[in-house]
């Protein structure tokens, strides 16, 4: 069974896809086997690898709605040994047609354990989900075994937290009780901006351990890398932003190794 | 009647609240009596406009949902001839629940229109979209003259476009026939970024005058001065960002002249 990892914050621009394109491709470089699914309607991830929209005839819709099997769905990016299930604006009309659902809240957590998928062999499942606490997230969240939360160092995104926070209780508390909270990563950061290192203080001040050792440095080499649809690690493997993302995925190994 | 004004994007943290609690503070220093609706469950609008948490037992949930009068859900702010439909994590639901009504996509259009707005003599009303096209979405764009888009000159920025624009033809051709796009302002610029020009070149070309001529540059004292419960106008009126936003009041006044 893999180790699935929903990336959520419902605050927008925290750097949730950044974060889950940069993480599956060091944990690829480190031997792992790992799905990215894409849960945003605005299909980022999928872009950012080099999915084209004219190749999204299958997408995380069909796993939802059609209940599609999902070895018809997931695709080889570039990047050896990372996979996708690509995303587009079809997803969008997901949300309202899963409330009729009776089992609303689990339809990615069945899809994600289809039979087919122990023959698959990940050891990573990593959901990128949308900017809002929609039914798409909570799909997520029900699905995983863990949440890893972008937090940008900037004023709006700390207010966001609590009820972030408070939207994971409540998944643990109503269906899935062995729901944790992989960690906070400090996104974005600006060493030299007063804000930047007052929120990174307040983070690491109420939130403790759970926060990363390793932060996440505003750097352009990250902002250019999807638009050659690559990751950080192939685009620039020298820059600060490949540097980090290489740290957070040796932190992530180091709690779950591959066996 | 006021001119009702959407600040929409789906694409997350592109500068939606910053646009319209700066855009709002530049009308009303130019005499202006402004309202903002806070549509976005996070609440940041109302939070960097100074309204505690414990303030806001009435919002704009309520006048969605409960269709209390606009009169008890308004308060001041302290930017004064500003005020504010506050919100907060309630919003949340109101996309679920509207979904059962018959005038969903009304809600907002009929609350903004009852007999009391008249008396209470708005310019403009500002309404600052959720990162999303869901219920909450297209209710502004229904009950809007115009839509103003924030893009930022980034890379995943422009793929969301296309799809924001056909979700705003859709809605002109099922329930607003009106509704036109105000402009698209680019923000978070950074002209010295290859990046950040080649996105501008772009925007420019395939949107030409749709692109309004301020562009926001990035500026630290716009993430700055929400934290202080204030507009940039306000905090440092001889920033940058102030600069940039005074002049965007400017444009949309030059087409809005106040009566
Ligand atoms: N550390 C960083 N340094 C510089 N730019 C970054 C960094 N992380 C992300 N970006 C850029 O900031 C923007 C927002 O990041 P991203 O799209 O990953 O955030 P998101 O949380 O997934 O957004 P959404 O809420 O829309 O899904 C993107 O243009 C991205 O390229
Ligand atoms: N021009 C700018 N220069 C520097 N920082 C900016 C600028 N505009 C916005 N910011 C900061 O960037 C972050 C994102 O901006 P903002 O919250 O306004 O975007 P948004 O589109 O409203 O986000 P969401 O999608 O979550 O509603 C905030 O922390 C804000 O303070
Ligand atoms: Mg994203
Ligand atoms: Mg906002």
């Amino acid at each position: 069974m893999p180790q699935i990892i929903s990336v959520a914050n419902q605050k927008g621009g925290v750097g949730k896809t950044t974060t889950t394109i940069n993480l599956a491709a060091g944990l690829v470089r480190s031997g792992a086997k790992v799905l990215l699914v894409d849960l945003d309607p605005q299909g980022n991830a999928s872009t950012g690898l080099g999915i084209d929209p004219s190749d999204r005839n299958k997408t995380t819709y069909d796993l939802l709605i059609e209940h599609d099997p999902v070895e018809q769905i997931i695709k080889p990016t570039r990047t050896e040994n990372l996979y996708i299930c690509p995303a587009n604006a079809d997803l969008a009309s997901a949300d309202i047609e899963m409330v009729a659902h009776e089992k609303r809240s689990f339809l990615l957590h069945d899809a994600l354990r289809q039979p087919a998928m122990q023959d698959l062999h990940f050891d990573f499942v990593l959901i990128d989900c949308p900017p809002s606490l929609s039914l798409l997230t909570v799909n997520a969240l029900v699905a995983s075994n863990s949440v890893l939360v972008p937090l940008q160092t900037e004023f709006f995104a700390l207010e966001g937290l609590s009820q972030l926070m408070l939207t994971i209780r409540e998944v643990r508390q109503s269906a899935n009780a062995a729901l944790r909270i992989e960690g906070v990563v400090l996104t974005m950061h600006d060493a030299r901006n007063r804000l930047s290192q007052q929120v990174e203080a307040d983070a690491r001040k109420t939130l403790g351990d759970l926060v990363f050792k390793t932060v996440i440095p505003r750097n352009v080499r990250l902002s250019e890398a999807p638009s050659f649809a690559q990751s950080v690690l192939d685009y620039d493997p020298s820059s600060k932003g490949a540097e980090a993302y290489w740290a957070l995925s040796q932190e992530i190994l180091r709690r779950h190794p591959i066996v």
